[in-house]
């Protein structure tokens, strides 16, 4: 059973490797591929064991054979709508972001409650009504849910996008959501980020 | 020496034993921690040995030690001040979060190359001209930068930034910034996040 974990770092070594490959490098040792990532080479092939046998020890990986893989490991061939809640300050720059289509992922709808957002084009997307949210993620048939409401609306927007068929959920508001196990949640936390580099911080002045 | 991905996920269990605690759960143990963080028991124990012996083997953790144990070594206990550029929609989102104050990060410093964004007030702090960013940060002796401007001003803002005496920068710009080794950088992109989820979605479809 793989974890959320290891599923994000490989994701964020497919978008290195892609630029390896931009930038022509066709064969990488585990070691300088790791360097690159920042992470160990210990845990880059522990990370990639869970899926098959990669690359040859003493040779390194094709960094075109390992991009291939990993994008068809990822399902990342293939492109993935989500549905946004809460198009205020945060929901509206995920919208504009998700457009850059950097990834294989897309925004196929956004909601608010707030009468002045409802109706707004953002890049090419018009915010819909909260109101129709099951409908339209039932009738889209949407398995990928972002929450960027304030924390006291996000348990019931959450539940009601469970009902509509939702069975990934990315929070950003600050609570934690109670739901079916079947349902995965995923909390990001911009504030655990920055308190992850005070640390560092107060080790280098140490 | 600890990695950047260890911190970050001490510092997500800190978050879940004030939770617990608050809670009025005393003793813990290692599997009912891992369940309840999300990870195995093994990866919990060994980013713990990182630090020091903790718990008792057969009886579980208590709850309070380990709390006041992680916060002292994420030096959670403490304040420490981040400067933010560009105050549009993810910046303004984040200005406005982290003075919800969960954390013991605090924005001292938002700067903006806009005329119509300096001298906005968010939350109490006031946009400040981009131009005075490397005096601000100098005279505040700020060591962490948030960078949420556009991709093509990322990192020109990083090197002021370091020039600035900023030692740890956390970047949301679709773009890899490139600065000297001493300066950790880390990378925020939801869609890693996003594209994780489809990954799991895949896998329930099977
Ligand atoms: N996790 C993080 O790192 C992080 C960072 C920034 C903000 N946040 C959180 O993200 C959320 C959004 O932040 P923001 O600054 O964009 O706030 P905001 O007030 O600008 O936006 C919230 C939007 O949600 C809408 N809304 C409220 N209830 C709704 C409902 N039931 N259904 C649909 N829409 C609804 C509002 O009308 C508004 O447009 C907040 O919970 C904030 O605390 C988290
Ligand atoms: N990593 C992620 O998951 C993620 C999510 C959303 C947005 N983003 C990225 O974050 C950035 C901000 O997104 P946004 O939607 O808030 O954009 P935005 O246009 O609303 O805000 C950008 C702000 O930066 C200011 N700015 C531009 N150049 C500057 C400079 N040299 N110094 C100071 N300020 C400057 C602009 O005046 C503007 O206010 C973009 O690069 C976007 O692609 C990343």
């Amino acid at each position: 059973q793989v974890s959320l974990e290891v599923i994000k770092r490989l994701s964020s070594y497919l978008r290195d490797l892609k630029t390896l490959e931009n930038n022509g490098v066709t064969v990488v040792s585990s070691g300088s591929l790791a360097e690159l990532l920042g992470i160990s080479s210990v845990q880059f092939r522990k990370d990639l064991s869970y899926f098959g046998p990669f690359g040859k020890k003493g040779v390194g990986y094709n960094v075109c054979t390992l991009t291939a893989k990993l994008t068809e490991l990822l399902g990342a061939g293939d492109c993935m709508g989500f549905a946004l809640a809460g198009a205020g300050k945060l929901g509206s720059a995920i919208i504009q972001y998700s457009s850059l289509q950097r990834f294989n992922i897309k925004i196929m709808a956004a909601f608010d409650s707030d009468r002045r957002k409802i109706g707004k084009k953002i890049d090419g997307l018009v915010v819909a009504d909260a109101k129709d949210m099951e409908t339209t993620v039932r009738t889209m048939g949407l398995k990928i849910g972002v929450i960027c409401v304030p924390a006291k609306a996000a348990q019931q927007v959450a539940e009601r996008m469970a009902s509509a068929g939702i069975i990934a959920v990315l929070n950003f508001a600050p609570t934690e959501i109670k739901i079916l196990k079947k349902v995965h949640v995923s909390n990001v936390d911009i504030c655990v980020e920055i308190e992850a580099l005070s640390y560092f911080v107060r080790q280098s002045a140490t």
